[in-house]
């Protein structure tokens, strides 16, 4: 695993999300449960715990966009960048941006949000790209059936405990 | 002849390699110049540096695997650096 450049992270355990707009390519509520499911994929191995706000700036902006969307990344159409996210920190950092030329989908075919999402929110989280090809971070996009549910490697988890430590429970 | 597992290095090969290292591995673009030949080594050093970290064999050209790589769908963010 590894971290962003300083290791940045969030310094409080309770984060705040929001979903600024939606993709057209699935229902508003699959989105909602596929951002929520992701979160709770990091909330299981630290003490982090995240709240939804519908209005007002969150730690983590949610957004779906395409080509040039605000920041210096644009978009690149359908294929090779399918996301990116900003590691913690105020303003536009912790924010995770989707490119809304894929095909979102929640099953293998098109590109599966529960999966990109989960890798965008470590970033949010503070964590890089890992060359473990097993990790969850490892940046090169892969969807088996399998991973209808993700589970963490090893080198995730020491990863994001490196940031966060163990949950509390 | 192309070697074996060697990709024809068209103009496009090249255009996508220099464009990934770019946004993924720092390869900054006043290396342009380098990039017109493949072999120079500041450019042979940041395939291997992008073979090394995807887990690609370390060959240091755009070999047929490397190339499949490069068109993967992937997230944005880098690999190294800032």
């Amino acid at each position: 695993f590894s971290t962003f450049p300083g290791s940045p992270k969030w310094r409080k355990n309770h984060i705040s999300y929001r979903i600024v707009n939606y993709t057209l390519d699935l229902p508003r509520e699959s989105v909602d449960s596929a951002i929520e499911r992701a979160l709770k994929v990091w909330e299981e191995v630290t003490p982090l715990t995240f709240s939804r706000i519908s209005e007002g700036e969150a730690d983590i902006m949610i957004s779906f966009a395409v080509g040039e969307h605000g920041d210096f990344y644009p978009f690149d159409g359908v294929g090779q960048s399918l996301a990116h996210a900003y590691p913690p920190g105020p303003g536009f950092y912790g924010d995770a941006h989707f490119d809304d030329d894929e095909k979102w989908s929640l099953g293998p075919s098109g590109t599966n949000l529960f999966l990109v999402a989960a890798h965008e929110l470590g970033h949010s989280l503070g964590l890089f790209h890992s060359n473990n090809k097993e990790s969850l971070m490892y940046p090169v996009y892969r969807f088996s059936t399998s991973q209808a549910n993700i589970r963490l490697s090893q080198d995730d988890i020491e990863g994001i405990q490196s940031l966060y430590a163990r949950p509390s429970s | 002849y192309p070697l074996h597992g060697a990709v024809r290095q068209d103009h496009s090969t090249m255009d996508l390699a220099q464009q990934y290292l770019e946004k993924y591995y720092n390869f900054r673009k006043n290396e342009k110049q380098f990039f017109k030949r493949k072999d120079s080594s500041p450019v042979v050093k940041k395939i291997e540096e992008m073979q090394k970290f995807l887990g690609l064999e370390m060959t240091g050209k755009l070999d047929s695997n490397t190339v499949e790589m490069m068109h993967k769908p992937r997230c944005g963010v880098p690999d190294v650096g800032g």
